[in-house]
């Protein structure tokens, strides 16, 4: 199947979304 | 270890594989076993946040301390069914190093930018007096195409000189 790939950039992004708080 | 994850939330972002934190204090004391504790499994990327953002960063502790991160259903041991014949790089860091170094590490495990398929067993940073290090675990010691490709992936991800020295440790011989 299709792997899952995030970069840092998009990972660092996400560290500030509501859920993830 | 937990084999099972609750599905992610709606807008979540999944991952490739579930994971869990662990660590272990005192590492030389007793069994490795019976120090080490589980902190949590999760398998978002904003779970692994909401988990991480809550943890010490490793430069504030004092003391001997490994921190783990595995996927779920293998214990950070040598003994564990997924590490038995696999193998770590380890890498050496000065102190003060380590909390950054750990942070881009678990970002590219997470992010799948090792490429080695299911290869990647977890990582592990130890927090020493002296020194610290980090290593990244794999299942097979004697691929040696893995074991260069993720080499060469963790001098890249954590920004390394191509002259920096690492070793790779073989689990059957720690176990020995």
């Amino acid at each position: 199947g299709t792997r899952i790939i995030y970069e840092r950039a998009f990972l660092m992004q996400l560290r500030n979304s509501p859920v993830a708080k | 270890a937990k084999k099972e994850s609750l599905p992610p939330d709606p807008g979540e972002h999944r991952l490739q594989f579930s994971y869990a934190f662990w660590y272990c204090r005192q590492p030389r004391l007793r069994s490795y076993d019976q120090n080490l504790k589980m902190i949590g499994t999760f398998n978002t990327v904003e779970k692994f946040w909401s988990f991480y953002s809550h943890l010490v960063r490793p430069s504030e502790l004092s003391g001997q301390i490994d921190f783990h991160l595995f996927k779920e259903g293998i214990r950070p041991m040598w003994e564990d069914e997924a590490n038995r014949n696999g193998g770590r790089w380890v890498l050496r860091l000065r102190k003060g190093l380590a909390s950054r170094c750990w942070e881009n590490l678990i970002l590219a495990i997470l992010g799948e930018q090792f490429m080695v398929g299911e290869e990647i067993c977890g990582a592990m940073l130890s927090v020493r007096s002296q020194e610290d290090s980090i290593s990244v675990w794999n299942k097979t010691a004697n691929d040696n195409a893995t074991t260069i490709r993720i080499r060469d992936t963790l001098k890249r991800v954590l920004n390394l000189p191509p002259s920096t020295h690492m070793d790779y440790k073989m689990n059957s011989e720690s176990l020995r």
